[in-house]
């Protein structure tokens, strides 16, 4: 099964 | 005050057909270099960046720089009352709670205005880092769009791998799997047919399917999509909008549980 990481995971906020 | 006029409101309503489905609201900032959007969808797994440069437009007037919150189902409605032919003028004072939108049909018999509230989005940005890319592929938006939506039947996830042959599009589920080849094209007369890859090194990653049928919507934007990707980095989809900007979609890849 795969996850699904958000985007906050990559990117930072600011 | 602000002001910016576009001689194709098509360019405008392909625009919010390309972001709709993703997003509800966003904040269109504008200043004196043009009109910015970013905002991620509310799984916060994507996220739309758009950028129209104000030298794409037949006229525009930013005196000082202002961020609207719009909510896209109302701005799309108002959309729909112009005419591809139309010419689009948005226009909104300094702090103001409400944007203008101006149609005027081609011969200046009909001219109608639509005024729509403005909201308070609070503004979540990203850093996005720029990247060298392992792999860049061009294909055609048409062809890409054809694929998500073949794949979509087939599984919830699709696999892109690519190596300097071309690319692979793969995705499984309980029918059955299917795999779509792309080579580079050697010589095509025509541009915008041509697939190619720039690879510095091989890649292959997951992303879920549905994300990528919604970035598809852009399609009509334009003739050529490009696809960059790098290992465990998200995916970025851009489409060019014509001379004045681009749509970029960034979308987080899946990694083994």
């Amino acid at each position: 099964k795969k996850a699904q990481p958000k985007l906050t995971n990559f990117f930072c906020k600011g | 005050m602000f002001e910016a006029r576009l001689v194709q409101s098509s360019i405008l309503k392909k625009v919010l057909e390309a972001i709709k489905d993703l997003l509800n609201e966003a904040t269109f900032d504008c200043s004196d270099s043009g009109i910015q959007l970013q905002a991620m969808d509310n799984s916060h797994v994507s996220l739309v960046s758009m950028n129209l440069r104000s030298d794409g437009f037949d006229k525009y007037r930013c005196d000082r720089n202002i961020s609207m919150g719009m909510n896209l189902g109302s701005m799309t409605k108002i959309l729909k009352c112009a005419a591809n032919e139309d010419v689009v003028t948005m226009k909104a004072q300094d702090n103001a709670d409400t944007v203008t939108f101006v149609f005027e049909s081609p011969n200046q018999e009909k001219v109608s205005d639509y005024e729509m509230k403005l909201m308070n989005l609070d503004q979540e940005h990203l850093g996005i880092p720029e990247t060298e890319y392992a792999c860049v592929v061009r294909l055609p938006a048409g062809e890409f769009a054809r694929i998500c939506r073949d794949l979509s039947q087939f599984g919830e996830s699709v696999v892109i791998s690519c190596t300097k042959e071309g690319v692979k599009f793969s995705s499984a589920g309980d029918i059955g799997s299917a795999n779509i080849k792309l080579a580079q094209t050697s010589n095509v007369d025509k541009e915008e047919l041509a697939v190619t890859v720039e690879m510095q090194e091989p890649v292959t990653l997951t992303f879920a399917s549905r994300y990528l049928n919604s970035f598809t919507k852009a399609t009509s934007l334009s003739n050529v999509v490009q696809l960059s990707m790098s290992p465990d980095v998200p995916l970025v989809v851009e489409y060019r909008i014509g001379e004045i900007g681009h749509i970029r979609y960034y979308l987080a890849p899946k990694i083994e549980d």
